[in-house]
């Protein structure tokens, strides 16, 4: 049950209460961060559908039930398998939710490979399950999301750029298009240095920062109810009898004390990540030696 | 490019905001996967031809005439450049891995000996990448453009639920530098198994264990309870 750290031969180091099994900081050199993640899930709302403010949560609706997500578990199972080339840390949250948190041996981010689901409904209420890394940053309701891969977008919590916003649902009303990557960094100091967090994702995704200093991304969802917009079906899919098993990563970078949002980090990553390697396999051949060159 | 195109019309297809969405019918939404996946089979004969052409192991020219592009159509299509003219290449020479994210390959967990071809799609070098390949034995061989490469084996965890996963006979995961990757090259590895009896699973044991920390969930959110196949109470509209 002691808190344990792994690290890096480039002086990434994540540390983790021993208790819990959980992350609760990331030092990068001398820059270090308090940082904790888990999963939480939202009741998605059943509604009736009859009129407008009474929508279900569905395939086109993200409408949950109550502003605070439930915590999947306080503490986790979890193992440690070190070696040459990464570091991982196994947690189990609960039977339909765990998490391999990765440290490879020269890298600047930490991967956070997740799988979820089947997401239980015996209790015939939708689910709506986030992931929340959350940190001691003073953002001030302020975060980053990018537009296709392009451009940073600057979000203000309840707030409109163009509007006077009215807030009608105080979470969706503040969950944007996640496409590759958010951030969220602390409000400039005298010193124009500042810490950065910045996650990076597989696909596209919906997130938001409903508290300073947090990331919240939407990882999956099933719910039971049709929302009434033309599809005729709740989202609701179903593999082998039960829900589905989504399986994906998130990788998190820590920018120390640095000047500025430092696109020179996330923006190289995020072309590797969508511009995958493409592994192809064949059988081995005498006349390998010749090939083992690159070409 | 008559194979890319089997992926690209699916791909435009795609672009239909129900299928970006999410918003199609349960049936439409596994339509739209399965146009997608024989459009992927398709392109991968693409890279398979490809790949011998760069590597120069295209197939001896008794290659089954199925698996040869039919050089006729080739050499008459205008589209095709000129050095692709008049050459034969096999398209069924490489195999792919499409469940590698839950740890599955046939490639990897049944032979003892392959090459792996790394190819890197960006027109810029790639550093510090890693090989990750779902293996059936912990020790293996890996030789590289530059000699040999240390490679670590983590053993796979055991399924938590019994819903059927992952079909594979992986029990490890080998993990291996691939190094500097330059832009648009292909790297090979060749891997070869080393049995070595006294490896057992038991050898590859975590640094530090905590598994006794029972997760606290509640019944209600058990998979047990979510077998049974719960069809909603929903208004369904009028068909």
């Amino acid at each position: 049950n002691e808190d344990f750290s792994i690290e890096n031969s480039v002086g990434l180091t994540c540390e983790f209460d021993g208790t819990t099994g959980l992350i609760q900081k990331i030092r990068r050199g001398n820059s270090e961060i308090q940082l904790s993640q888990n999963f939480y899930y939202y009741h998605g709302m059943k509604g009736n559908n009859s009129d407008f403010d009474s929508r279900a949560s569905g395939a086109y609706i993200f409408r949950p039930n109550g502003t605070s997500p439930i915590p999947i578990a306080q503490k986790v199972k979890y193992e440690v398998y070190k070696g040459e080339h990464v570091t991982e840390v196994r947690q189990v949250f609960s039977e339909w939710v765990s998490q391999v948190i990765r440290l490879y041996d020269k890298a600047d981010a930490v991967e956070f490979e997740w799988l979820v689901g089947p997401i239980p409904v015996g209790d015939h209420i939708g689910k709506e399950v986030v992931t929340r890394y959350s940190t001691d940053l003073s953002t001030n309701g302020t975060f980053y999301t990018d537009s296709n891969g392009r451009e940073m977008l600057r979000r203000k919590r309840n707030k409109r750029p163009t509007w006077n916003y009215k807030v009608y649902e105080p979470v969706a009303g503040n969950y944007y298009p996640v496409n590759s990557r958010m951030i969220i960094t602390e409000e400039e100091k005298q010193n124009k240095k500042r810490k950065t967090l910045i996650l990076l994702n597989d696909r596209a995704q919906g997130g938001t920062s409903i508290n300073d200093g947090e990331l919240e991304v939407m990882i999956h969802r099933r719910l039971l109810f049709d929302d009434a917009f033309g599809v005729g079906e709740a989202l609701n899919e179903e593999a082998y009898g039960t829900g589905l098993v989504t399986r994906g990563k998130h990788w998190i970078v820590f920018a120390g004390d640095t000047t500025g949002v430092p696109a020179s980090i996330h923006r190289p990553l995020a072309q590797e990540i969508f511009m995958d390697r493409i592994l192809a396999f064949r059988d081995s051949t005498p006349a390998d030696e010749i090939y083992l060159s690159g070409a | 490019l008559d194979g890319v195109f089997k992926l690209a019309e699916p791909v435009a297809v795609n672009q239909h905001h129900d299928a970006v969405a999410g918003t199609a019918k349960q049936h439409v939404t596994n339509d739209y996967a399965l146009r997608i996946s024989i459009g992927i089979q398709s392109c991968e004969k693409v890279i398979s031809s490809a790949l011998s052409k760069i590597q120069g192991t295209q197939g001896a020219s008794e290659s089954p005439s199925s698996n040869r592009i039919d050089d006729e159509s080739l050499n008459n299509s205008s589209r095709v450049p000129n050095d692709f003219q008049g050459f034969q290449y096999r398209d069924d020479e490489y195999e792919f891995c499409h469940l590698l994210n839950i740890s599955a390959c046939d490639p990897s967990e049944l032979k003892s000996s392959l090459v792996v071809s790394v190819y890197n799609p960006l027109a810029r070098q790639v550093v510090n990448s890693y090989v990750r390949l779902p293996v059936s034995t912990p020790v293996w061989h890996v030789e590289g453009p530059h000699g040999d490469v240390s490679t670590q084996a983590i053993p796979l965890p055991e399924p938590v639920l019994d819903i059927p996963g992952r079909i594979s006979a992986a029990q490890y995961e080998l993990i291996f530098p691939a190094g500097v990757l330059s832009g648009l090259t292909v790297t090979n590895f060749k891997l070869t198994r080393v049995i070595d009896n006294e490896i057992v699973r038991g050898k590859f044991q975590p640094i530090i264990q905590n598994w006794e920390a029972a997760i606290d969930v509640p019944v209600v959110l058990s998979v047990e309870n979510s077998r049974r196949r719960f069809l909603p109470k929903m208004s369904l509209s009028p068909p």
